[in-house]
């Protein structure tokens, strides 16, 4: 599971 | 999510709720800036526009929900609420906030991830995002004699940036392909703005006297 697609923070 | 992610959300939230104790319940808004609410209400109406698009978590989206809903809220109270906006220092206000946005959004046009709308704007609250707190600090230097809500109320969104670039650090060893150029300079740029106030802060917190900031 790749993080750079979303952004997963606020 | 780790540790230092949730107590930099904890910090922001935290830092909300006592400017909305301060304006709902005391109903004065006294030295805290309409300029860095309307910025701070831009930034989150331009970043997480993505509520629709995207699904992360409840959390996350909660959240946004939040943010959203209560930066509107104190921009509504500041300009419209009949005992607050009384109590607003519009004089010492002044600084010019709408110079910032354009540039701002220039700067998104040149750099960012993806040349898509959605990726233009979030990248474009980051960069606004980075500089909202200016007009606050301005007044805050104007003022000089801060009161003590507001005084947290910058104090612990300081300290929710600060959570979140040892949250960076954190994820940068330990999940792979980790690293994010723009929220990571945004965000350091974000936080040496709190530098000085912090000094400020932790010294008449070490005194226990009211915090007073240097002409």
């Amino acid at each position: 599971q790749k993080s750079e697609e979303k952004h997963d923070e606020l | 999510m780790n540790i230092f992610r949730l107590a930099g959300d904890m910090s922001h939230l935290f830092s909300i709720l006592l400017l909305l104790l301060k304006i709902h319940t005391i109903k004065s808004c006294a030295g805290v800036s309409l300029k860095t609410q309307e910025l701070y209400a831009l930034v989150f109406a331009t970043r997480y526009l993505d509520i629709f698009t995207g699904y992360i978590s409840l959390y996350n989206t909660l959240m946004k929900m939040f943010f959203l809903w209560s930066s509107f809220t104190i921009v509504w109270y500041m300009r419209y609420h009949n005992v607050v906006r009384r109590s607003y220092d519009k004089d010492q206000d002044t600084f010019r906030h709408y110079f910032l946005i354009l540039p701002c959004f220039i700067l998104a046009l040149l750099v960012h991830e993806k040349f898509t709308f959605l990726e233009v704007l979030w990248t474009f609250s980051l960069y606004l995002e980075a500089v909202a707190i200016l007009p606050q600090l301005v007044l805050l230097q104007r003022t000089r004699n801060v009161d003590n809500l507001t005084g947290h109320y910058v104090f612990f969104l300081g300290a929710y940036r600060s959570f979140y670039i040892l949250n960076w650090i954190y994820r940068y060893f330990t999940e792979q392909n980790y690293y994010k150029w723009i929220t990571w300079i945004s965000g350091l740029v974000q936080t040496a703005l709190y530098a000085d106030f912090f000094y400020y802060y932790v010294k008449s917190w070490r005194n226990s006297e009211r915090l007073q900031l240097p002409a």
